[in-house]
């Protein structure tokens, strides 16, 4: 399977709307520090299912919407969705083509939905449950990874030889 | 659940193996469990020697060795179920400009099999890349992406701005 | 003891103040004592805002952006008492370059009453330095020094060895 | 005052003898990965009385001798002397000009001289406890310390504040 499009509105310090497309291979993403390149790697994540606002960097899931400038007012609302091309069946749905849907409000309610039928947070999980994306496997490479991964602290190390098994 | 673990780790060691070979030309290392004779609860050693130095314990090596290690490491455990998309963070942070060219020929070779998305400051492996996204905030905290062409002749990247609806 | 340490506190607080906005161009941040009854015990807190944005919990900032904090809390803790020789070993790897000059700038600052010994592998900061020296292992595992002229026209370092007895 | 010259002989990856001269204002180090630059700023740190095996990275302090390659055998000894510049007589002696030197054998044995004369380890550190070098204060600031500031172990950030004070 692989990302299609990705498109956000009101996530983090995305407050205009973005679509973005991913081709196959390897996808370049530059700019200079604090203009949001992890930002959208968080969109990717928190589309996916991910539940903790810690590992989001916020204290709160309501944190990822966007909180205004001085020049711009903060946001009712964050929205993410994905477009999954599945058209190999890696995912275990018929669909050729999944649209992952996740949205947040300022009172922490929340929305999901897939092909635009409205579902639960556990819908999205289980659908990526068998392929290791949306754990902590290797979706996703940071630096405090790589330093966990080498720190005597060998719990850490353990546990992602166990997830592999 | 204990044939298991052992199986996966025994996997994972050859990786390691072969993977750290290719990252440090010449170079050696291994995966060890100390106490082989509890893999279920054991810790588990990492001993490397880049080129030409003798196999030691991790702590003596530098930080963009150590860095390298990690990724061997992680991208061992990656081959035994490659994810279809993998996102890093800039993993090339530490890297010299030689390492960093090992680790993007490494990614060459997953590429075919996994979508990478690459966040990166480095012009090394900007240039290495399918395509480029560059993230921009013209306006203060205001997050915007642009398509961005390297150009190697001028030595520049000219940008146009994409991705709105 | 403890109105030494409300002195020296309020005099790092306003050297913090005073960097961050340097460092962080119309940025602004603040250093707080959790506890102002209880000095002694109190957490220091670190609150921060980039230009523009909200002042806000130090969590949510991007990556460079946390390391150039750190940087400005390092220095105004360091300005109380200037030591007269100050290594930096790659502190600059997190930072774009327009940060990069940043910092470097902020170092040309303090130059004239600290010797500054900067391990980097960036090449804006390589360009900063009154003098650059080369550590080369040709023989595997064997460190040697050479002195290095960057040739900015040719943008290419030219090295003479030097430092043997 | 500042350092003029810096002597290695057999100090980790310098198993060439090595003379290098530092002058006024900024100094940079570069080089690939695992090269020895952090080494060099380890041999500073350990001339100047560093006691503690782990922050050089080893497991005890006789791990900074030469420890052999493929081609080289390993060293008998380590030994490292810095010629410091004291003609503003900022350290509490007469000298303008002092040269502090260590030197440790395999048996774990060492030797410390202060100008060619021998003294013990804390005549070494004693010279500079009133600078705040040698302690953990500005004379080396490295990325874990960049982490150890950010983090909110704000154990760490009160101790900065108080060494200070
Ligand atoms: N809810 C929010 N509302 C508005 N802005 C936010 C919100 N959450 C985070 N931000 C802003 O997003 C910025 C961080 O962006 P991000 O972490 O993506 O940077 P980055 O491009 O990865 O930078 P670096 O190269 O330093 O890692 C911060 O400046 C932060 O203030
Ligand atoms: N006692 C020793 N004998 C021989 N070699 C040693 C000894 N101690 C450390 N080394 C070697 O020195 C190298 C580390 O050097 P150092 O940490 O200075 O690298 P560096 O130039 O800082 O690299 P990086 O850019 O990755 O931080 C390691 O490869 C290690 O094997
Ligand atoms: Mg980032
Ligand atoms: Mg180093």
């Amino acid at each position: 399977m692989h990302l299609e499009k990705l498109q956000i509105f009101g996530f983090k310090s995305f407050a205009q709307k973005l679509s973005l497309e991913f081709g196959p291979g390897i996808t370049g993403v530059v700019g200079p520090n604090g203009c949001g390149k992890t930002n959208v790697a968080d969109a990717i994540r928190w589309v996916l299912g991910e539940q903790s606002a810690n590992e989001l960097r916020g204290a709160s899931m309501s944190d990822v919407i966007f909180d205004g400038t001085k020049a711009r007012k903060r946001l009712g609302r964050a929205e993410v969705t994905l477009t999954i091309d599945n058209s190999a069946g890696y995912l275990p749905t018929d669909y050729a083509k999944i649209l992952i849907g996740r949205k947040i409000y300022r009172s922490g309610e929340s929305e999901y939905s897939i092909n635009k039928s409205t579902c639960r947070l556990r819908d999205i999980r289980d659908l990526f449950l068998d392929t290791g994306i949306g754990t902590r496997t290797y979706s996703l490479i940071e630096r405090k990874m790589v330093d966990s991964v080498l720190s005597d602290s060998a719990g850490h190390r353990r546990f992602m030889f166990e997830e592999a098994a | 659940a204990k044939e298991m673990f052992v199986k996966t780790f025994e996997l994972v060691r050859r990786n390691f193996t072969r993977m750290f070979s290719r990252l440090f030309e010449g170079g050696e290392a291994d995966l060890r469990l100390l106490e082989p004779g509890n893999p279920l609860d054991s810790p588990i050693e990492i001993v490397a020697s880049p080129g030409g130095k003798k196999l030691g314990r991790l702590s003596l090596l530098s930080g963009g060795e150590r860095a390298l290690t990690a990724i061997a490491l992680l991208f061992a455990i990656y081959m035994v179920k490659p994810s279809p998309f993998c996102i890093l963070d800039e993993v090339d942070a530490p890297l010299d400009d030689a390492n960093v060219k090992r680790f993007i020929r490494m990614l060459r070779e997953f590429a075919d099999r996994t979508q990478f998305i690459v966040i990166t400051h480095n012009k090394v492996t900007m240039q290495a890349t399918d395509r480029l996204y560059g993230v921009t905030m013209e306006e203060s905290g205001i997050s915007k992406v642009v398509s961005v062409r390297l150009d190697a002749a001028r030595n520049e990247a000219e940008s146009e701005e994409i991705a709105y609806e």
